[in-house]
């Protein structure tokens, strides 16, 4: 449980240039001062890659001593000045094909067994197509109905998907890391 | 010290505005407002469908908190009893009012607009709305259908009116009453005002009046240039646009099911009509924004739109999809403080203008205006051809609608909103989004210095 290792502080470390693999770390001061000397707060929070770059460092007091979950969010502030790495969107569907499900574009969610979760960086648009749990509101990871990757430095109306293609492999890769 | 906000929503437009670039559209007022505000040119809605968009950038959560995906619940029986955008500020000492559109209708918002949590008052919709499905598009047989393309003589229309114009009116009425402090009845004599105004083209049918037809001759409509159904596309990512199909001039077309396509003659006529309704819209909005400037100067102004819509790209339309065209909305943000010092000291006319732009050498602002006359709306903003020195901040970096709600309340001074945790079913207040009060602000040069961003998704 990365809150576990919270104790009166939260440590807000700065981003690592060039890589942004973390966002924000929360830790005591020694855990973060640490982690950050070691992997710039890696090991001592949560990562959230899709986040936010923060320029600065920041410190926020906790008033009260470790509390529950909940009570530590109320107090928790959002690192809200900087440049997203990434905007979401998803799409339900009731079936893999329109033709099977006339319904597809607009679906109740009882019918929903699949959804499209899309992410946009700079460069990519990348969707994964899951199965989907209506129940549990929840997609399961392991099961990948269809992908889409477009790239739009060279494709900006998204007219090639370019999900199966090798000189793509890797930055699908990437993406696909950043939506998970 | 706190300002007034006015957010203006329009339903299911995508950035096809002058301001975003667009060469063939006319959209003078929403053009004004951006030059003396900030142009997020990426923003994205969260899932491109009125219902859960709506509900998420009104709440900061995503679809899979809200855990709205079509129109068929109320997320605080559903999900949890999130705080909404407007309930917060009228938490936090605002009047808030509601015009049009704002939350979805129906049980989206409890049949109530989600009252008594989020109004002051309550909310008003546009009487003539409810002919909003009525057969009366004039077709070429001479009889009146239930058609897509309908463009419309306003007097004629059941009512003598139509939606977006009683809700102009409305708001236009509500806000000179507040600045009278008569009619509206206010906590105290000081108390700013949270005002939202929801206009619905150009949501299907594309209802308008039908001289707007003028400013976008057919032929100068062009068809979208990938209009072809994309090689590789996935079957499970196409929308099959049923919204349209049962149309009677759509039907009338035996297009086939699920991929279509529609024959390019009516997609240049749904193309015209998209783009006239849109400066139907804006007409109105150009009313709306002179009332504000006039009366509040010092308001905060955003203006959105809750989702994309496919205009025949990939062979498709309306929305329902993750493509670009479906999600990507404009988001327009004027800060109350920048506008303020600003029209001090450049000299800029409070009321919106036409302004200077390359774009707009060939368009015929002066037809434009002679058409809103006819509309039977108030006058619209005088035609000026001054034009700022100052140009809009546009902001390339990536934005989500769910950013909207700790923004305007950064902002407006409120409370800042602390982030959501990983499963905030219980947490009543928190944002799943970003604030993006800094570069509204003005830091934008610091955010840019340390960013890289890609000028190829420029419009």
């Amino acid at each position: 449980n990365p809150w576990d290792v919270m104790t009166n502080e939260v440590f807000i470390s700065p981003a690592e240039p060039n890589k942004g693999n973390n966002v924000w770390s929360v830790g005591s001061e020694r855990m973060a001062e640490a982690s950050d000397t070691k992997h710039k707060g890696h090991t001592a929070g949560r990562s959230m890659p899709w986040g936010v770059e923060t320029n600065k460092v920041k410190h926020q007091q906790i008033h009260s001593k470790r509390t529950d979950l909940l009570e530590f969010e109320e107090y928790f502030k959002p690192v809200s000045y900087g440049e997203k790495k990434a905007a979401f969107s998803q799409y339900p569907r009731p079936g893999p094909t329109p033709s099977r499900n006339p319904d597809s574009d607009q679906p109740h969610t009882r019918d929903v067994t699949i959804m499209g979760y899309s992410i946009r960086t700079h460069r990519f648009r990348y969707t994964a197509w899951l199965k989907f749990d209506n129940q549990t509101y929840k997609p399961d990871w392991d099961h990948i109905v269809a992908e889409e990757l477009y790239d739009h430095k060279t494709d900006p109306q998204e007219d090639h998907n370019v999900v199966g293609k090798r000189f793509y492999t890797r930055h699908k890769r990437e993406v696909y890391s950043m939506l998970v | 010290d706190q300002p007034n906000v006015l957010l203006i929503i329009v339903d299911d437009l995508r950035p096809v505005l002058g301001c975003y670039g667009d060469s063939l559209a006319i959209t003078p007022n929403i053009d004004a407002l951006a030059h003396d505000a900030t142009v997020f040119t990426r923003a994205y809605a969260q899932q491109a469908l009125c219902g859960p968009s709506r509900t998420s950038f009104l709440t900061s959560r995503r679809p899979d908190t809200t855990r709205l995906y079509d129109v068929h619940s109320y997320w605080r029986k559903h999900a949890g009893n999130f705080t909404s955008l407007p309930q917060y500020f009228k938490e936090n000492g605002y009047h808030t009012a509601s015009a049009g559109k704002i939350f979805h209708p129906g049980i989206v918002s409890n049949h109530s607009d989600d009252q008594p949590y989020s109004w002051s008052e309550t909310p008003y919709h546009p009487p003539t709305q409810a002919h909003k499905q009525d057969p009366v598009c004039l077709g070429p047989d001479g009889s009146l259908h239930t058609n897509i393309y309908c463009p419309v003589q306003v007097e004629e229309q059941p009512g003598g009116s139509l939606p977006d114009i009683e809700t102009t009116r409305y708001s236009v009425s509500w806000l000179k009453k507040w600045a009278g402090g008569t009619a509206v009845r206010r906590e105290a004599p000081a108390q700013p005002f949270f005002l939202a105004v929801g206009y619905h083209k150009p949501h299907i049918p594309l209802k308008f009046p039908k001289q707007f037809l003028d400013l976008y001759p057919i032929s100068s409509v062009s068809l979208a240039p990938n209009r072809w159904l994309p090689k590789g596309l996935p079957p499970v990512a196409w929308n099959p646009w049923n919204d349209l199909r049962w149309r009677e001039d759509i039907a009338a077309l035996n297009v086939s099911f699920p991929y279509g396509p529609l024959p390019d003659f009516y997609a240049r006529y749904i193309r015209q009509g998209y783009y006239a309704a849109t400066s139907y819209t804006d007409s109105l909005i150009g009313e709306l924004l002179t009332t504000v400037d006039h009366l509040f100067p010092d308001t905060i102004i955003a203006f959105i739109g809750d989702h994309g819509w496919a205009l025949g790209e990939h062979q498709e339309w309306s929305k329902f999809s993750n493509f670009e065209v479906s999600t990507q909305v404009p988001f327009i943000i004027r800060n109350w403080r920048r506008t303020h010092n600003d029209t001090a000291a450049h000299g800029i006319s409070q009321h919106p203008q036409s302004f200077n732009q390359p774009e707009y050498s060939g368009n015929d602002h002066s037809t434009y205006e002679h058409f809103s006359s006819r509309t039977g709306c108030e006058s619209l903003p005088p035609k000026s051809a001054k034009s700022s020195a100052r140009k809009a901040v546009e902001y390339n970096g990536l934005v989500e609608l769910v950013d909207l709600f700790p923004t305007l309340v950064d902002l407006a001074g409120l409370p800042t909103l602390p982030q959501c945790p990983r499963d905030s079913s219980q947490v009543r207040v928190c944002t799943e989004g970003m604030s993006l009060s800094h570069v509204v602000q003005g830091n934008l040069q610091t955010v840019n210095s340390n960013t890289k961003h890609n000028n190829h998704r420029n419009t």
